[in-house]
């Protein structure tokens, strides 16, 4: 599952 | 919210995550979660509020407001779910799990708890699409033990 990109929010983390 | 509202709000949330409380204090957290429904911006404050309480060295500050977390996410509605699945929320909480962030000085209950109730989101909130993306990284990464 590939999220759309949304504005108001940030990326996701990479740990 | 007006200044009054503001105050009422902080002021329900503190008393629900109390670090002095003895027990869980259910009539707190209840009436936490319904003023943040009522709220237009009660859900992005009471995520940014969650978010540092989550992230305390005491276990048992922690513990109270992933109950919160975890009574507000059952009660209230859709613009608390989208709220908790920003990954401006999300990675507050991977940052706990995290070895690389907090998670070498986290305890593990609270560590399995926010694993717990993610892995409960994937399946109760399905369209939550960065939920999943957020869990299915962690599992990636080992820090997800099957």
């Amino acid at each position: 599952t590939v999220s759309f990109h949304d504005d108001s929010d940030e990326d996701l983390l990479n740990v | 919210l007006s200044p009054a509202l503001d105050v009422l709000f902080l002021e329900t949330f503190y008393k629900a995550t109390n670090p002095l409380n003895k027990d869980l204090d259910w009539d707190g957290i209840n009436a936490f979660c319904e003023q943040l429904n009522k709220e237009l911006e009660g859900p992005p404050l009471a995520t940014r509020l969650l978010a540092h309480k989550i992230q305390s060295p005491q276990e048992w500050e922690a513990i109270q407001a992933l109950t919160v977390l975890e009574s507000c996410m059952k009660s209230c509605g859709k613009r608390f779910h989208d709220e908790v699945g920003k990954f401006r929320f999300l990675n507050e909480l991977i940052k706990v799990v995290s070895p690389k962030y907090l998670g070498s000085r986290t305890p593990e209950k609270v560590k399995s708890k926010i694993l717990e109730l993610m892995y409960s989101w994937t399946l109760g909130l399905p369209h939550e699409v960065k939920i999943l993306e957020a869990y299915q990284m962690l599992k990636k990464q080992g820090i997800v033990k099957c």
